[in-house]
């Protein structure tokens, strides 16, 4: 009952936790063309674990916000203009704080739970697997 | 210094799910 598989299909957040479902859904995502949802998902987590003291910590806010924001990427279209306004002006203004992906974060992860892990696990590659 | 993608993908990296 509490196979790695079970675990997968509880939520998208028990995928995300296990090493061989974040590859598969990986693998899956890259196929669909949209990997950059997950590794921003994964990038903001790490940024919340960073320690704000650290001159590295506003280098790789600008870095999430450059690679993944500031373009038209497919995150930046899944996002709320005021979330990315927001990310914006944070940068802007040199102001860094843990929380400040967590609203666009959520958004992603939204957007993930309704579309993509949907289509996950009635993908080829997940049924393969299973 | 790191470059930016380095940085980043040290970040991305740092959130995986680890081997268990």
């Amino acid at each position: 009952p509490d196979s790695p598989l079970a675990r997968w299909t509880k939520s998208l957040h028990s995928l995300l936790g296990d090493q061989d479902g974040a590859h598969l859904f990986r693998t899956f995502l890259e196929r669909e063309k949209c990997v950059d949802t997950l590794d921003f998902w994964f990038a903001c987590n790490g940024f919340r674990q960073m320690d704000l003291q650290d001159t590295k910590t506003l280098r790789v806010a600008k870095a999430i916000y450059k690679r993944y924001i500031e373009n038209n990427s497919i995150v930046a279209k899944q996002l709320k203009p005021a979330t990315k306004t927001y990310i914006r002006d944070s940068i802007k203004k040199q102001q860094i704080d843990s929380a400040m992906f967590d609203q666009a974060q959520t958004e992603i992860q939204a957007t993930m739970e309704e579309n993509a892990y949907q289509m996950f696990l009635t993908s080829d590659i997940y049924l393969e697997y299973v | 210094i790191d470059s930016e993608d380095d940085l980043l993908q040290e970040c991305i990296s740092s959130a995986m799910p680890k081997k268990k």
